[in-house]
């Protein structure tokens, strides 16, 4: 987190806001509620309370506007600036103005108010722009679904650094932005896509091509907006050019990058039974055109073309991957050879010699 | 739209990507051109120390030119306010 500099901040906890006018591309009532759930992400952590007006000067004016609206910053139509706001003070201090050229919404098309109005009123109450891609005052726009919202603790140290901690009785935490490169990383799932590697950890995934150095991190919900944080499992269908993501007991379908239905399927339709919860890992047979479900420590074969699951299972996982235990992250193939991940370590699986040949650290491919 | 995995293509126009570049960081990292110094001082930073800047701020990596990761980045929609000073 970054403050602002001189380190303004407002000296009373309990300020106000008022909400001068509406965009036509909400209804009011959205507007408002957007704009009341953005202030409680802030009164949640801290010991500020806002309160709303209606008439005379609030601490905190929001207002639509359109291009140069006076205050020496111009909007500039579509995208680009979406939103700014001035730093605590009186007059103009902490006022927040959207840009009414955009598209305003409550959901992830256009541009969701909610979280871009969260995002300037860090700036209201005396934050500046992280360079943490995982917080809200990284300057970027990327929705994020809203009921998966969850204001990251650099964030909060930000907003309690300037206010002082929260008053509840239990001090609130956030979601950590994962660092690529630390050691003890592991993964909640891997999978190929189209010739890259996805690495699925929590609300984000790493996208590597493996003969390319760089490596990027970004939100699912960037790419996915209906799908949800936290992929169990994952596996491509290379010749249908699919991916398959699990979480609990269902499943989403990608047809090359998009999202198949928005909807979910239940994994019972694939042919597990009804005591498998969930899926720990999965990674499909190229060659055999099987895909390997793994849970616990059994799992389960299914045959991509005949659609159906392979009679004699489950079996147990040590007695056809010696060396591979159980509770396995995430599995994807990769050439001749099979990848698990369990933990912080990475298993280098030849199905040839049925031997584990290589144990890696689990970001190995992200060229540390 | 979202669809766009793979992302923007490799060139474009290099006179509209030097614009976007002095545009983003006189916005954003208090690049001063020499219309706006009135006085000239060794300490004016160049567009490519500004873009260094704009890079480590983003994690990208830092080249100091304008490379593709840099230019997408740079068309990303975006909160108003200065990433660096006021």
């Amino acid at each position: 987190y970054v403050l602002t500099d001189g380190n303004p901040k407002w000296e009373r906890k309990n300020l106000t806001y008022r909400i001068v006018n509406y965009t036509p591309d909400m209804n009011p009532a959205d507007v408002d509620k957007a704009i009341q759930k953005a202030f409680k992400v802030w009164s949640d952590v801290s010991p500020l309370t806002f309160k709303r007006i209606y008439d005379g000067n609030a601490d905190i004016m929001m207002s639509f506007e359109t291009g140069d609206h006076r205050d020496n910053s111009p909007f500039d139509g579509p995208n680009g600036f979406l939103a700014h706001a001035f730093q605590p003070g009186n007059g103009i201090g902490g006022d927040v103005h959207f840009d009414e050229a955009e598209y305003w919404t409550k959901v992830s098309n256009g541009y969701n108010l909610f979280f871009v109005a969260a995002h300037e009123l860090g700036h209201s109450l005396g934050l500046s722009h992280s360079t943490d891609p995982g917080a809200l005052m990284y300057p970027t726009y990327s929705y994020i679904e809203p009921n998966e919202f969850h204001l990251s603790q650099d964030d909060i140290n930000g907003i309690q650094t300037v206010y002082g901690p929260s008053d509840n009785s239990v001090q609130p935490t956030g979601p950590t932005t994962p660092v690529t490169c630390d050691s003890k990383l592991t993964f909640d799932a891997v999978a190929s896509m189209r010739g890259e590697l996805l690495f699925f950890k929590g609300r984000y995934f790493w996208r590597k091509h493996p003969q390319m150095t760089e490596v990027d991190l970004n939100f699912i919900s960037l790419f996915w907006p209906n799908l949800p944080s936290g992929i169990q499992a994952a596996y491509e269908n290379v010749e249908r050019d699919q991916v398959f993501l699990f979480k609990e007991n269902k499943y989403w379908v990608l047809s090359g990058y998009d999202l198949v239905y928005s909807h979910p399927k239940s994994i019972y339709d694939l042919g597990l039974p009804k005591n498998v919860k969930r899926i720990n890992a999965a990674f499909n047979d190229e060659n055999s055109g099987k895909t390997y479900f793994f849970v616990g420590n059994k799992y389960w074969r299914y045959d991509e073309n005949s659609r159906s699951m392979d009679q004699g299972y489950p079996k147990k996982i040590i007695n056809d991957f010696p060396g591979i235990g159980k509770k396995i992250d995430a599995a994807f193939q990769y050439g001749r050879y099979i990848y698990f991940f369990i933990g912080t370590r990475q298993f280098q699986f030849d199905p040839n010699v049925k031997r584990v040949v290589s144990v890696m650290k689990s970001n190995s491919w992200f060229n540390c | 739209s979202s669809s766009g995995f793979p992302v923007a293509p490799e060139t474009e126009d290099e006179d509209k990507n030097n614009q976007l570049v002095e545009n983003y960081l006189q916005h954003f990292y208090n690049l001063e051109t020499d219309k706006q110094s009135r006085f000239k001082n060794k300490n004016i930073k160049t567009v490519t120390e500004k873009l260094k800047e704009m890079q480590a701020f983003f994690g990208l990596k830092v080249t100091g030119k304008p490379d593709v990761d840099t230019l997408e980045v740079m068309k990303k929609p975006r909160c108003g306010v200065p990433d660096v000073g006021q």
